[in-house]
């Protein structure tokens, strides 16, 4: 479902080239549950962006379920984000003056869905979520906890062929971890692809396949 | 240090009050390491931004090194913060368009010092956080754990007697945040003050006493 090779990105600072990622290749099938672990500031955002459609590489070739990425005009990829990517940022990056209830349909609101069915859906995913009680809050109304189980909520509530995950457990005691992690073995089984970004060794070990980073390459890719 | 009573914490939204903290009592000695573990939205960031004077409890007293909180007006709650605090946020809070190094010298431009003086500690600060190759990065050209870093630069290069963290290790894989960690007990075995919130039980085993709250109030508060 990734066909990514030779994945170079750099960041020009006036007289100093950032070489993010220096030639990272990775490859999923369908219905593989992959981690990427490395330290920080190894490269594992930029790979996930660029992955998840939303940044382009500086050079390298990227085919997503057997189209070019490379050839697709902004308007192309963000209708194939749509249609089959869900994403957890890092940071979150949920519409300020949005409710939680507002930014978990957001999706369902570019898939067209209509109004009566996509608020059905998106309450479904805030109680699986636990946030029930919090449909109505702002972010800034919400727990650094809740903010990330809205992104996750919104990420999910399509239930999208291709998962990513950056870091989406980073702000969640052990028990609302555990939560998150069985929605996305559940989304897993049916079909689904998952990639997640993580700094814990626990939430790597429920993977089928590890990917190391490390400078902005791959140290290492081996089945879990 | 630290002696606060009877906090209570409500937010009202229309007609639903939130009571985000309902009749909290901690009370921390000098020179105490203590880690506030709970649930994802059981109250603990906003016990610790009313500890760090960030925020005024809805009722409740507080003495901060002996002098009433409450009494104090905002422009000498803003100069308690700068002499005896250091506080790192969930969310770092940085200055958007100010670059690493900036943002690390902010404390020590409110307390007066001289520049050259100032531009030498928070870059050794920086380097001590491995992040002396980013000094000039804005927030928006820096990973998710590079943020997290700047954020607890900031926090620590005044040698605060008071340092309040709130999820510090969050964004961080375990070699970093060791060093993060290590750099927190170089500051405590100083004679100062550290009370941490984590949802890591490995981070809280490193602490002398361990704090639960859950559901706005304190559940346990036992040594470790
Ligand atoms: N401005 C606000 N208005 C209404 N409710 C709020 C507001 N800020 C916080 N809350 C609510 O108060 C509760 C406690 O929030 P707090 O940020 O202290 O939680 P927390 O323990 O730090 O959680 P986490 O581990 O997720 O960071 C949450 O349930 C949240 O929804
Ligand atoms: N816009 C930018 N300009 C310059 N350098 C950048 C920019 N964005 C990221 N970088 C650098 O690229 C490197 C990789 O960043 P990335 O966000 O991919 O790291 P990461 O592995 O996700 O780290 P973390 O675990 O801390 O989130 C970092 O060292 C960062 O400083
Ligand atoms: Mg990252
Ligand atoms: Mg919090």
């Amino acid at each position: 479902v990734v066909d990514a090779r030779q994945i170079r990105k750099s960041y020009r600072m006036g007289e100093v080239v950032v070489e993010a990622l220096k030639g990272v290749d990775v490859r999923i099938d369908h219905g593989e549950f992959t981690c990427i672990m490395g330290a920080s500031g190894s490269g594992k955002s930029t790979l996930l962006n660029i992955l998840g459609c939303l940044d382009r590489p500086t050079s390298g070739t990227f085919d997503l379920m057997g189209r070019s990425v490379d050839s697709m005009d902004d308007g192309e990829l963000a209708e194939v984000r749509n249609r089959f990517i869900g994403f957890v940022f890092q940071t979150f990056n949920l519409l300020p003056r949005s409710s939680a209830l507002q930014n978990v349909e957001l999706p369902l609101i570019y898939a067209r869905v209509p109004s009566r069915e996509r608020r059905e859906r998106a309450m479904a995913m805030l109680e699986k979520v636990g946030l029930a009680s919090r449909a109505g809050h702002r972010p800034n109304q919400l727990s650094g906890g809740e903010r990330q189980r809205v992104a996750i909520a919104r990420a999910l509530v399509t239930g999208p062929a291709l998962l990513l995950a950056d870091e989406p457990t980073g702000n969640l005691d052990s028990r609302t971890g555990r939560v998150i992690m069985d929605m996305f073995h559940s989304l897993h089984s049916e079909g689904n692809t998952i990639l997640l970004v993580t700094h814990d060794p626990e939430i790597a070990r429920e993977a089928g396949r590890i990917l190391r980073i490390k400078d902005g390459l791959v140290e290492s890719d081996t089945a879990n």
